[in-house]
């Protein structure tokens, strides 16, 4: 259980 | 021309002190409502977004939407010559490639002028959409940060679980294990010792106590902090600014291989 998605990949870039 | 004067100063100082750990450069985007952050550290995971409203300054001139490019490193050695009840004034003229910091005592014997260079800071801007979170959790932020403290003694990463019984942390490794349970107040003296647990939906999610740590220490800037979780989603980490601003950290939460 290491992994962190970066947070573009929840957020928009707009 | 671009002013805002800032009466305390010391809030400055304490949200350079918040975020230096995690980023080197900002870009202050200035407008007539106020100046805004967003900023995220080099690994991607985590975000910093503060908002200033104008009404937090005192005067507020902004002719001209302005973009400030700052390094957090000098900013960092300016702001430091401020005495915490100076006053603070920052100043850009358009056109200029500097940013002028003026500091005033409050009885106005001794002021100070400082300048840096600004810098062309290539950031990336994240469209944060307003989110229906599962639960969203009030408590003093002395108390969430002796929390993420001890639990990383305990291992790297901390489980935040809530459901209607309250909000658990927990945290594992070779030494052992440990939980902690917080739940509702129900009679406090004082508000800002108060927790407050709101729950739309149970959740549990897992996240790195190193960033969790770098965010606690906006502890200063508020009595309070505020923690956002929904399920798969980045957390909500928000100190507010006096009444007209706030600092949020949002982060990535750990996810299965």
């Amino acid at each position: 259980k290491n992994l962190q998605k970066p947070l573009l990949l929840y957020y928009d870039d707009p | 021309m671009f002013e805002a004067r800032l009466i305390q100063g010391s809030v400055l100082k304490k949200m350079i002190d918040a975020i230096k750990d995690i980023v080197t450069d900002i870009n202050l985007d200035c407008s007539s409502t106020g100046i805004s952050v967003q900023a995220m550290d080099s690994g991607h995971v985590c975000l910093v977004l503060i908002e200033l409203g104008s009404d937090g300054f005192e005067p507020y001139r902004c002719d001209r939407n302005i973009t400030l490019g700052l390094g957090l490193k000098a900013l960092s050695v300016v702001v430091r010559c401020a005495n915490n009840d100076d006053s603070i004034t920052i100043k850009a003229q358009e056109g200029t490639d500097n940013i002028n910091f003026v500091f005033e005592s409050p009885n106005g014997e001794k002021t100070s002028q400082f300048e840096i260079k600004l810098m062309d800071i290539d950031s990336e801007h994240l469209g944060i959409p307003d989110t229906e979170y599962d639960s969203v959790v009030k408590m003093p932020s002395h108390e969430f940060q002796r929390i993420c403290r001890d639990m990383s003694q305990l291992g790297d990463s901390i489980v935040v679980a809530c459901t209607k019984d309250g909000i658990q942390f927990s945290a594992s490794g070779d030494m052992g294990s440990g939980k902690i349970n917080l739940r509702q107040s129900s009679l406090v003296d004082k508000e800002e010792d108060q927790i407050n647990i709101e729950l739309n939906d149970p959740v549990h999610l897992t996240f790195a106590l190193r960033y969790l740590n770098y965010f606690t220490k906006a502890t200063p800037l508020s009595p309070t902090v505020t923690l956002s979780l929904k399920a798969e989603s980045p957390l909500c980490v928000t100190y507010p600014i006096g009444d007209f601003g706030s600092m949020k950290f949002f982060l990535a939460p750990k996810i299965d291989d």
